[in-house]
């Protein structure tokens, strides 16, 4: 059964588009078929697989701006492509996905887009992976919407706990909306160790919400930033990391609490 | 001469607020009168210090709202705090912020709100620092047009190279507006120096953009978390580590080249 998780945090930089990246990967290490759909305008995880936006001839913009649904399925096929080493397949973004809150004021039914869109990827895929923008906006209503899961990624510091609040009360709203409320885990990323403020915040969220954070912790690593530069995901270029080794472990967790 | 510093970058997480606290304190620290104004809804340089915005009877909100140009000087007063040990005040943010794009939409001139707001500061201080939002919009422009420098925080990084295009495509617009180009400075955050990537980055940057990239380079420290829990500035909490220092080196070049 088709999972999709939504990776969102509004806050920006703290590890999303690397734990879309990176888990995708892991979980196509595993033998899982893997999407990774970039909702991101600025297509961060697009570029860094080398799909650059203006070379596409279709994106995720034209997705959302089809308005007969009949016609999505074709689009989506049209959208998706296979990477050469990683083993996941890509949707790319476009900056035109920016302008979606004005192009789609008036239309009814925009938050549920890409969860009418899961009919059509459930038997090509075990797992899609919603990379989210920075942004509480129609892109991430999407993608909390079609969620089964939602991986909140956050830096442990003082300010990052104080910001989470943000798309807990995102979610505290669509939940009013929604048939069941929003699944979610808090993933803590860029986790070092020798600060004290990481091991003081971490210990915090393990104490007020034990079973919404992930056991699996993502350090701090530099080969991340190197991956980025060579357009592969970490796994690929540095299988034996600390890094690749955390989000291997985030896989594994994910698989093994769905079959719990 | 009051100098107006924005620090900007549409991309988020790169040490935007970092900078304009940190920078701020070090331009303090050497005698200068500063006031930082935090123009992201977010609020994270204003909850960093302790200004909870929900705890504030003006907010810069107030500031942007009224459409008397002859009043905010009152309410600038209003709203400025001093800090206890921070060498510098403080212009909190409010989430409301994020409702200007909104309730500003039919009014004239609201680009310029901010540089108005430049006669009323510049017997009171020698530097504002404005820490702006990772987003394109009226928030940004305001400042952009306020500054007499724009600091561009980037990660070094190859991803980090490739979206700063975004901002230089703003400055570029905003500029057959103004009557002469915005003057902008790189300034390389988060400098990890095992990382090869970085290094090549900075080489990159420093042929491709000599003269628009600072010398000062921030280095990845461990002791910036420290001090956001801790409310304090990383002058205040750990003033010989190698961030802090960092931030002085920067704080000496800004001035000099003010002066040359
Ligand atoms: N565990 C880590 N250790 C070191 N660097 C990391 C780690 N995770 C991510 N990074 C780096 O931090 C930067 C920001 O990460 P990323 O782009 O994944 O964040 P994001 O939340 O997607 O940002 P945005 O909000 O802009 O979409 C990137 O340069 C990335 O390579
Ligand atoms: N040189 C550094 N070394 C280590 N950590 C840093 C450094 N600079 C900033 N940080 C940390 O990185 C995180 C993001 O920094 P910061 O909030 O300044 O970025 P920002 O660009 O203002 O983000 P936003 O776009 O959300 O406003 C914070 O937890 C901060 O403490
Ligand atoms: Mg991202
Ligand atoms: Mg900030």
């Amino acid at each position: 059964t088709l999972q999709v998780l939504a990776v969102a945090n509004q806050k920006g930089g703290v590890g999303k588009t690397t734990t879309a990246l990176s888990l995708g990967a892991a979980l196509g290490e595993m033998g899982h078929r893997v999407l990774v759909m970039d909702l991101d305008p600025h297509a961060c995880a697009s570029i860094h697989l080398g799909f650059y936006p203006e070379e596409q001839r279709t994106t995720l913009y034209e997705l959302f701006l089809e308005e007969d649904a009949g016609k999505r399925p074709a689009i989506l096929d049209n959208l998706i492509a296979s990477t050469t080493n990683a083993k996941f397949d890509v949707a790319p973004s476009h900056i035109r996905l920016s302008e979606l809150e004005m192009d789609l004021r008036d239309r009814a039914g925009i938050g549920a887009i890409l969860k009418q869109c899961r009919r059509h990827l459930h038997d090509r895929y075990d797992y899609v992976i919603l990379d989210c923008p920075p942004h509480v906006g129609i892109l991430l209503v999407n993608a909390l919407v079609a969620a089964n899961l939602v991986i909140i990624p956050m830096q442990t510091d003082f300010l990052a706990l104080h910001g989470v609040r943000l798309i807990f009360a995102t979610m505290k709203t669509l939940n009013k909306a929604l048939p069941q409320p929003i699944d979610f885990r808090i993933l803590a990323t860029m986790f070092d160790r020798r600060a004290g403020a990481c091991q003081r915040v971490l210990r915090l969220l393990r104490q007020k919400a034990a079973n919404k954070v992930f056991e699996s912790i993502i350090p701090m690593d530099t080969k991340f930033r190197e991956a980025s530069g060579m357009g592969k995901t970490i796994l690929e270029v540095a299988p034996s990391s600390r890094g690749a080794q955390a989000y291997r472990h985030l896989a594994k967790e994910i698989t093994a609490n769905e079959n719990a």
